[in-house]
């Protein structure tokens, strides 16, 4: 029988928005004798619905296509199904990054991580402070994100259902900032004398503040998601202990420990991005050092084994009636020999102690690609099909998780990326009908 | 499939054929959002391209053309 239509039914009007945490996503597919018909609650549902429809055409030797009679209904597992790029150790293109989004779909990811600043390199090319990217950038020509680029990369991820979450991570991470910005670092001290080098922002200056009240007032309204991350990682208290201002403020102020200078910092830094009516993610030493944080806020588990392992992290911060995220089983740019992407296949998000309650917090997780030994060469081979691993994890039933199953599906579907045109690496010994051509 | 669905029913024996010259998605008469919905009209032209390739597809109507 020969079929020649696909008809798509979406119950709820509304085509321009932007996909959200809470968008819905299911959808079932019919393929049979009388119809073959797509049904979804939204254009999101739709999407992902034809991703799926497009998996299971048959291409045989002679060049017919045929497909099987199909029933399908499907929603995702969790909500929040990320993947995380680092555009600050190396610069990714432009085309790299939307050619990430487009394997993103193929895996039913739904939030782009752009963690698109650091120590290295800032190259988001501000309005208001246009010199942080003219002196904190790798090349301010050539190697930055302007604000055409980054509607950019938002329109093709909305047109995929896909979030773009940004990251700004402060106060650590910031050497770059520093560069445009003079005055927003904590000087270092050897001894009495400034050593010429400098730490984290410096939180103890209202000036400080005043920065990052413009600079999160042009992000809140540059991405149009409600969440912004904050980051709040990795702060080094080696400067601000250094630094005899510093000191000489924490006494002031009877803080005992750095610690809690830094949650005076992140609080301040909170108030100010909720005051713009947008929502934040942190990295988990913020709820770890006991910062204040409002009820919807996210906390992001990164840390595998130190300083507790994170099934216990994740046990914790749901204990206290937050919502979670999971990416430390999960970092993609550790790699080793052999099929690596089974130790990520095999991770269960909701594998700790406590309530059904606490499980209900845990919204999902993503995959991080962090940028240390990773650019446009080697990106898109490191990233699929393992990062598909976390994909099947987060988007499938709890059950799915029989791993030579998988196997042959992964390498199924790898075989099917590189006839779409990416550069995904094997997973062992083999071939493919339709090997990648450039 | 990847990711794997939620529940799954494939006939093994029941097999349609698609042909790419003719193939098209189409707007449910009773479907809330219409041709102009720019997500759904975009990633229509998209899976068209990912499923069938490039092109162009000759009609299997042409005289002399076998299917």
């Amino acid at each position: 029988t020969v079929k020649n239509s696909l008809e798509v039914f979406v119950a709820v009007p509304g085509c321009d928005q932007f996909p959200e945490m809470n968008s819905v996503e299911n959808y079932t597919l019919t393929l049979n004798d009388d119809h073959f018909i797509l049904k979804a609650d939204t254009v999101w549902g739709a999407l992902r619905g034809l991703e799926t429809f497009s998996q299971l055409i048959w291409r045989s030797a002679e060049g017919m296509f045929s497909v099987k009679w199909t029933e399908i209904v499907d929603f995702p597992r969790f909500p929040h199904r990320g993947l995380l790029l680092d555009t600050s150790r190396h610069y990714l293109p432009l085309q790299a990054i939307l050619e990430t989004l487009d394997v993103m779909a193929y895996n039913k990811f739904n939030v782009f991580h752009w963690h698109i600043v650091d120590d290295p390199s800032f190259p988001y090319d501000s309005v208001t402070f246009p010199e942080l990217s003219r002196k904190g950038s790798y090349n301010p020509v050539t190697h930055i994100y302007t604000m055409g680029d980054v509607k950019t990369v938002i329109e093709y991820a909305r047109l995929r259902g896909i979030r773009v979450l940004a990251e700004f991570d402060t106060p650590g991470h910031t050497l770059s900032w520093g560069k445009g910005i003079p005055g927003l670092l904590t000087p270092c001290y050897s001894g009495t004398t400034p050593s010429g080098s400098y730490g984290p922002v410096n939180p103890i200056l209202n000036r400080t503040y005043e920065f990052m009240a413009s600079f999160f007032q042009e992000i809140s309204s540059v991405f149009p998601d409600f969440y912004l991350h904050l980051g709040g990682d990795e702060v080094d208290f080696s400067c601000w202990q250094s630094n005899p201002d510093i000191q000489a403020f924490m006494k002031e102020k009877g803080f005992e420990s750095y610690e809690k200078l830094e949650s005076f910092y992140i609080q301040k830094l909170l108030n100010i991005v909720s005051s713009y009516k947008k929502g934040y993610l942190v990295w988990q030493e913020v709820f770890d050092n006991g910062v204040k944080l409002s009820p919807d806020t996210v906390v992001h588990v990164w840390r595998e084994t130190k300083p507790l392992p994170y099934t216990m992290e994740m046990q914790n911060i749901t204990k206290a009636g937050y919502r979670v995220l999971l990416s430390a089983p999960w970092y993609l740019n550790h790699i080793s020999y052999g099929q690596d992407w089974q130790q990520a296949y095999q991770v269960e998000p909701l594998d700790f102690e406590g309530s059904p309650a606490q499980k209900s917090l845990v919204i999902g997780g993503e995959a991080c690609m962090w940028g240390e030994y990773v650019d446009v060469t080697n990106l898109t081979p490191r990233l699929w099909p393992r990062a598909g691993a976390v994909a099947e994890r987060l988007w499938s039933s709890q059950s799915v998780r029989d791993v030579d199953l998988a196997y042959e599906r992964l390498a199924y579907f790898r075989c099917e990326l590189l006839r779409r045109g990416v550069q995904a690496q094997p997973l062992y010994v083999g071939y493919c009908e339709h090997e990648y051509f450039q | 499939v990847w990711p794997w669905p939620q529940n799954i029913s494939v006939s093994p024996n029941r097999t349609f054929a698609l042909q790419p010259s003719l193939f098209h998605f189409q707007y449910s008469a009773s479907s809330a959002v219409q041709p102009g919905c720019s997500v759904l009209d975009q990633a229509f032209v998209r899976y068209l391209r990912i499923i069938f390739g490039p092109g162009p597809w000759l009609s299997p109507d042409r005289p002399g053309l076998k299917q």
